[in-house]
């Protein structure tokens, strides 16, 4: 592999976000 | 049990291999369901960072940017969720600070960028992610650190704060010293019995118990500096803001116990290795006001000692402190209003804020200096106890 090889920069949400991204929805539901 | 056919060590790429669909396991057994005081007693400090680490890496490797996303967004949503939940313990915020810090660090050290590369060996260079640039997420990592730090240093301080008043200040160590107490002043503490009273050896036994935490969790070093030079901090203001309150505080003999104890917590920093991290210095006003209760008050050459002895006090603590001072001894006077005055005058020009109680709330800004591991992904292997046996070393 090229040393130097050009990455793909991966966009970020903020924390806050991330958060409304909520993994554990099936057990969080009432 | 290891969880893979053994292989020799130089076959292993350093990654583990995961299904998408056993992301959600891969949290759950290794964020939420695993007990610091537990199975991971015995694991090497920041395991879970490097396994975390070594899954992504994989799904870099793959070039699945959706797998990259997801499993980051699980892995921060997880630690927040853990510390949602059990954020009052001190044990599992300092493991999941110095994971979150490793895993940063990781994200750092492999991230291909030449600045943080510098210490690496040659095979750590090929392990470098080859896919996707991780920077915006070390942001994110980044500022979930920092709100675990806020956390552990909020249930640092419920622990240690009621132990302050009574263990720097009220419990006398120095026998003889202060047998005659104020007239007209009650100990407070004098009628319960012993038992159940804080001592300077209840404080210095609660940090070596956070110390060895933070030790046995890998925490970086500077780290660990920085939560010292908090818990000092938390320790000289409260026990100030005491002193600056009550008049049975202000004696000579306190000022001769505060100046013990305070040797004593410095010993504790000597010890540890630990009097460079700024620590000692935030106990420099509370080391002054037990200096203004132990000087000459008197004539106007205690008067130009003082004011230039107390450049960690603000004048509405060094006029407090003098006009609560209260004679315990036959050889001790009452500060007279006339000296009281005189400091006032020679403080005048000083430009500071009125305030006369420390801000017990303060907390420092933190940093993460970059700390890269030695460790070779490669030989890292997954013990049976932490249910991984779903994920595949690569």
């Amino acid at each position: 592999r090229p040393p130097s090889r050009i990455r793909v920069l991966l966009k970020a949400p903020t924390l806050e976000e991330m958060e409304e991204m909520n993994i554990f929805e099936d057990e969080e539901s009432p | 049990h290891p969880v893979n056919i053994p292989r020799r060590e130089k076959d292993f790429q350093g990654m583990l291999e995961y299904k998408k669909e056993d992301e959600l396991k891969l949290v759950k057994n290794l964020i939420l369901e695993l007990k610091p005081r537990g199975v991971a007693v015995n694991l090497i400090p920041g395991l879970p960072a490097y396994i975390l680490f070594m899954c992504l890496r994989h799904a870099d490797y793959v070039n699945d940017d959706q797998k990259v996303r997801s499993l980051l967004t699980s892995v921060i949503n997880s630690i927040k969720k853990i510390l949602k939940k059990r954020g009052d313990d001190f044990e599992t915020v300092s493991f999941w600070l110095s994971n979150t810090c490793r895993f940063l660090h990781c994200l750092k050290q492999y991230s291909g960028d030449d600045q943080f590369m510098k210490h690496n060996t040659p095979k750590q260079n090929d392990h470098c992610l080859s896919n996707f640039d991780l920077a915006e997420y070390r942001q994110v990592l980044s500022d979930l650190a920092i709100q675990i730090y806020q956390q552990l240093i909020k249930c640092m301080e419920n622990i240690l704060q009621p132990m302050i008043v009574s263990g720097m200040l009220e419990h006398e160590t120095i026998q003889g010293v202060s047998g005659v107490k104020p007239t007209g002043l009650r100990k407070r503490t004098s009628s319960i019995a012993d038992e159940g009273t804080y001592t300077l050896d209840s404080i210095i036994r609660q940090l070596n118990t956070f110390h060895s935490i933070m030790c046995q969790h890998g925490t970086d070093p500077e780290l660990i500096k920085q939560v010292v030079k908090q818990q000092f901090y938390i320790i000289g203001a409260v026990t100030l803001n005491n002193l600056l309150l009550r008049k049975d505080m202000c004696s000579w003999s306190k000022g001769m116990q505060i100046r013990y104890n305070v040797s004593q917590l410095e010993e504790w920093l000597r010890d540890k290795n630990l009097m460079t991290c700024g620590a000692k210095e935030t106990l420099e006003p509370l080391i002054q006001a037990a200096q203004l209760l132990q000087v000459k008050k008197k004539t106007d050459e205690d008067a130009e000692a003082i004011c230039s002895m107390c450049n960690a006090l603000s004048t509405a603590q060094i006029v407090k402190v003098l006009n609560l001072y209260t004679p315990v001894n036959a050889f001790e006077e009452r500060v007279s209003v006339l000296f009281i005055r005189t400091i006032q005058t020679r403080l005048r020009d000083r430009k500071e804020s009125p305030q006369l109680l420390m801000d017990t709330k303060l907390i420092y800004p933190v940093t993460f200096p970059f700390n890269p591991s030695s460790l070779a992904l490669e030989t890292i292997q997954i013990p049976g106890s932490l249910n991984l046996a779903f994920l595949t070393r690569v």
